[in-house]
């Protein structure tokens, strides 16, 4: 849907335990609209996070700020939803 | 698709797709496969179970669940193979054919299908299920945060907008509820898996409490060889432990609800992550994704055929 629209998926790589409880703050600020795919576990474990364009820039800065590593998993997810559905309609196609 | 042979497992499908493969499946196999509603969804869709069975009376048996969290499309994509699957290698592959010819296997392939409808209607990011909760205009409840077992600890909300929230009471989501009714009803299930994506990881009980589950050593034995068996296919790297000690806490959980009634080989799977896509794997993964969790699956059926409990 255009919802996703220029929405980004960010790896986060979490050092230690500290780092991890720096991101469960970013988990409790709502009016980000954060969608946590893979949550904050444990440090050396990957968390995942789509973020709403809006959203985009104080993520970043936020991790940023803390020292907290992080790549962008996915530039665009409307992008690989489209993607996504023109496979479906050419299989269904075929 | 008119026959399951001819049905593309390469690529992702509507409820209406994968319902109509059951049907098919079923008029294909008639004396190996039969199909049970056990329940109709919040929205009123039919919550159906494959049962694989090869006869007897109330074998005991094996219980696997894909699409319980409706985004994480790879599982459902996953179960319509594993049930391609299962009618294909009965009577030819005879490990296989020792499992079916002594226990049961129940299959529900779509655990979530009014999120899972939702998925490819509205939000392709839905989780939950699409209930309603009285005095919020949120949707929905985790149904992997329902189930009567630390219901309401710590890992997970009692916030109705978020996406871990554990609804009003345990077993508030008829979608948990049918499976908690027809596990008591059976009686005889003696290994119950419920399959997620993604983190690449094979768990067992606890995800409420730290306490270790009695059965610890063996759960964490099997969980070794079933993984071993997973990565020989492809490489793809698993690890396995407990729930709270491998990833996080998580109360009101499926399989430590399962556990708790007894039923020991208790697991859930966390499928592939490339790193790349996240829940919206490419459909050109269903298959060797399938096919590598498959190993893992029969690595677990055979440890539970040969211990009897």
């Amino acid at each position: 849907s255009c919802s996703s629209m220029r929405h980004q998926v960010l790896r986060i790589s979490v050092d230690d335990e500290a780092q991890v409880q720096k991101v469960k703050e970013l988990e409790d600020l709502e009016h980000l609209q954060l969608d946590f795919w893979r949550g904050p576990a444990r440090p050396g474990f990957p968390i995942d996070v789509r973020v709403p364009f809006p959203s985009i820039q104080a993520v970043k800065v936020f991790l940023e700020a803390h020292g907290i590593r992080y790549t962008i998993m996915i530039e665009d997810v409307q992008l690989l939803l489209d993607e996504e559905q023109e496979q479906m309609f050419a299989s269904q196609g075929r | 698709a008119r026959t399951t042979s001819t049905f593309n497992y390469a690529t992702y499908h509507t409820l209406e797709e994968i319902y109509d493969f059951m049907d098919i499946l079923v008029a294909e196999h008639p004396q190996l496969v039969s199909k049970l509603q056990i329940g109709s969804s919040y929205e009123g869709r039919p919550i159906y179970v494959l049962k694989f069975s090869t006869g007897g009376n109330n074998r005991p048996a094996i219980w696997i669940d894909t699409g319980i969290h409706s985004r994480e499309w790879v599982t459902q994509a996953s179960g319509v193979w594993f049930a391609k699957k299962i009618t294909e290698d009965y009577g030819q592959d005879p490990a296989f054919t020792a499992i079916l010819d002594n226990l049961d296997i129940f299959l529900e392939i779509v655990t979530n299908p009014d999120g899972f409808a939702f998925t490819h209607s509205e939000n392709r990011m839905w989780r939950k299920t699409r209930s309603r909760t009285s005095g919020s205009f949120c949707v929905g409840v985790d149904p992997n945060r329902n189930w009567d077992a630390g219901f309401g600890g710590a890992g997970a909300s009692s916030n109705p907008c978020s996406e871990t929230y554990h609804g009003k009471f345990p077993n508030s989501e008829v979608e948990v509820k049918s499976i908690v009714d027809f596990v008591n009803d059976h009686g005889n299930i003696k290994a119950f898996i419920s399959i997620h994506s993604y983190s690449q990881l094979l768990l067992y009980p606890y995800g409420y409490k730290t306490e270790a589950p009695a059965d610890k050593d063996e759960l964490d034995q099997i969980s070794k060889s079933a993984v071993a068996a997973l990565t020989s296919l492809y490489g793809t790297k698993f690890q396995y432990g407990s729930i709270i000690t491998t990833i996080y806490q998580a109360s009101g959980g499926t399989i430590d609800w399962t556990y708790n009634q007894g039923i020991k080989y208790s697991f859930s799977f966390e499928l592939r992550d490339t790193g790349r896509y996240g829940f919206l794997l490419p459909a050109s993964q269903i298959i060797p994704t399938a096919q590598e969790t498959w190993l893992a699956l029969l690595t677990i059926m055979e440890h539970t055929l040969n211990h009897p409990y």
